[in-house]
């Protein structure tokens, strides 16, 4: 019945199977899985992609052996305060980020290994009451704070070695920031949504904030994952927990939606839903280029082509074991699933 | 360029909006 519950079901009209099953982690003496995500490792001039599994209160590194078999390397152990995500590092290598703290992110803290002397460590890179974090391109990290009335964007450069290099402060909106997104192929340019369903955008090297383009209300709490500009349109990808179903969409997981930042108007560009027959909400997910996937309220975890704009896998839920997390690998098409048991599956999409 | 939903477009609005906002 396990081997069942791996292999994805075939959606109608599709002709072959799309999502593979790779390889399976667990670790035995974790049972509260938070996240997941991969990382690239070196070891003694070797670099591999290793997956990073996090609990509430330890973070474990794995790496690849044959037959696709995994290896725990190391398990960073944290204190008191509970892991809340780990937060990628784009073009990064021997560096994990987390974020930790109770209701919210109240910590932020950079898990590596130190060379100078031949140990595994950690260091704190921001506290505070932190509502979002992302990792840049070029070992950047925003995020967005309060103290008291005040907001604060503020990106942090690390060096390879983790250390603080640089701390810029951005203009902040007056609304506070949910969630970031780099815009692509633009290394200065940053969008975020806000609390009153905003999308903002900055300038990264001057820390102004250009534009606050408004989405209206029909699709409260919107998340930000993607950006990208194109033709003198800013296209963001859009998670939509609350949406309302409606019959012409569905429940809509993900919208694409172009906005002219020039003129600050928008205009909804493409939903992503669930085929028909099939029901459950957006949970949780992400989006890696024209590749969505999100964990839905079944329990089941769907994937998008943006492109496309279908659905183009479905991994179900077990009977007694729901997937709660998933992933994509920082290379290549690898998807991680992961279950609350802190077991993690590779698939291959292609 | 224009849209007429969207109103005119600019290819360069990153460059034009950074030198219109405060700094």
């Amino acid at each position: 019945t396990e081997a069942e519950q791996l292999t994805p079901v075939l959606l109608d009209g599709l002709r072959e199977e799309n999502l593979q099953f790779v390889s399976k982690l667990k670790d035995s003496s974790s049972s509260c899985a938070v996240d997941v995500s991969s990382v690239w490792w070196e070891a003694a001039g070797c670099r591999k992609l290793c997956v990073v599994t996090a609990c509430e209160s330890s973070v474990s590194l794995w790496k690849p052996l044959a037959l696709d078999h995994w290896e725990k390397v190391y398990t960073w152990q944290l204190g008191e305060i509970p892991v809340i995500q780990i937060v990628p590092l784009p073009d990064t290598c021997n560096l994990v980020c987390i974020a930790l703290g109770n209701l919210e992110i109240g910590e932020i803290r950079l898990l590596l290994y130190s060379s100078e002397n031949n140990s595994f460590k950690q260091s704190v890179v921001k506290t505070g009451n932190i509502k979002a974090v992302l990792g840049l391109k070029d070992g950047r990290l925003v995020s967005s704070s309060r103290a008291m009335q005040e907001q604060q964007v503020e990106i942090v450069s690390l060096s390879e070695t983790g250390r603080c290099k640089d701390r810029l402060t951005l203009m902040p909106p007056e609304e506070t920031v949910l969630a970031f997104a780099e815009v692509e192929g633009m290394r200065d340019a940053l969008v975020g949504t806000t609390a009153v369903n905003s999308v903002a955008v900055w300038n990264l090297k001057t820390g102004q904030l250009l534009k606050k383009m408004h989405m209206g209300y029909s699709y409260p709490a919107s998340i930000c994952h993607r950006a990208y500009s194109d033709s003198g349109l800013l296209f963001v990808v859009l998670s939509h927990p609350h949406a309302k179903e409606s019959e012409s969409c569905g429940n809509p997981a993900f919208r694409v939606v172009a906005f002219n930042p020039k003129t600050a108007r928008s205009a909804g560009v493409m939903f992503s839903s669930l085929p028909p027959g099939h029901a459950g909400r957006y949970v949780e997910g992400e989006v890696k280029d024209a590749w969505a996937a999100a964990v839905l309220t079944s329990g089941a975890i769907a994937v998008w082509d943006l492109l496309l704009g279908c659905c183009t896998a479905l991994l179900p839920p077990g009977s007694d074991n729901r997937w709660t997390l998933v992933r994509w690998s920082a290379a290549g098409a690898g998807l991680l699933a992961g279950r609350a048991d802190g077991s993690v599956c590779v698939y291959r999409y292609a | 360029c224009s849209d007429s939903d969207l109103g005119p477009v600019s290819l360069d609005w990153f460059e034009e909006l950074s030198s219109e906002a405060p700094p």
